[in-house]
């Protein structure tokens, strides 16, 4: 797996 | 930041505080469904662990602490304060429905095998589908206070100016988030039906019902 998208969203 | 997330994100504030109003105007939680509100307490904390470890924005800190904290206080109004108004018998979808499926679509699709992300992963999925005990009440009755319509009609359009928001971001940061965006587009697919009442109806200035 890529690594995992910034978590900026809510 | 873009506008279609700061303008969903707002919509999605909104529809909180709708929902809030309309509790304390009519004193009376009729035709919202507990189910519902009490899968969106779950989303939010099973989405929002990371509160405790990463740090983000303050902005992001502090949306995620007034969804956690809002949800929590209008599970306690239902229950508590307006459980009178409440009347279970109508609110009958089965959540095992929701939360089984989300759970195995967690285990199944996450982007790492850790506690955190595979409950992020849950929450994306339940977030999805946690309108549906609303809409099937709504299904049931055949119809709504205006307020109420008005928050399903924020909430829907939350879930909506995400979709642009994804678009924008894939071209200006070269970013997709494969998870958030399928669940996404499948729950904004899941208000169509209602945005169509909503709007040739609602907004003419009748009363939401359905046709029999």
């Amino acid at each position: 797996h890529e690594a995992p998208p910034t978590k900026d969203e809510l | 930041m873009n506008l279609f997330r700061l303008f969903g994100d707002l919509s999605h504030l909104a529809s909180i505080i709708i929902l809030l109003q309309k509790i304390r105007s009519t004193r009376s939680c009729r035709g919202i469904s507990f189910k519902t509100q009490a899968l969106y307490a779950t989303v939010f904390i099973t989405r929002y662990l990371d509160l405790f470890y990463d740090w983000v924005s303050l902005y992001n800190f502090t949306m995620k602490v007034f969804f956690i904290a809002s949800s929590c206080y209008i599970l306690y109004l239902m229950r508590y304060k307006y459980r009178p108004t409440h009347d279970p018998s109508i609110d009958t979808f089965r959540v095992e429905y929701l939360l089984g499926p989300s759970a195995v679509l967690a285990l199944l699709f996450h982007y790492r095998f850790t506690v955190p992300e595979v409950f992020w992963s849950f929450s994306i999925f339940l977030e999805a589908v946690a309108i549906l005990p609303q809409l099937f009440m709504l299904q049931r009755t055949g119809e709504a206070e205006t307020i109420t319509t008005h928050y399903l009609a924020a909430l829907g359009a939350y879930r909506a100016l995400y979709i642009p928001n994804w678009i924008y971001r894939y071209f200006t940061e070269d970013m997709v988030d494969p998870i958030a965006v399928t669940a996404g587009i499948v729950q904004t697919a899941l208000y169509l039906d209602f945005f169509y009442v909503y709007f040739t109806k609602v907004l003419q200035g009748q009363k939401f019902e359905l046709p029999a």
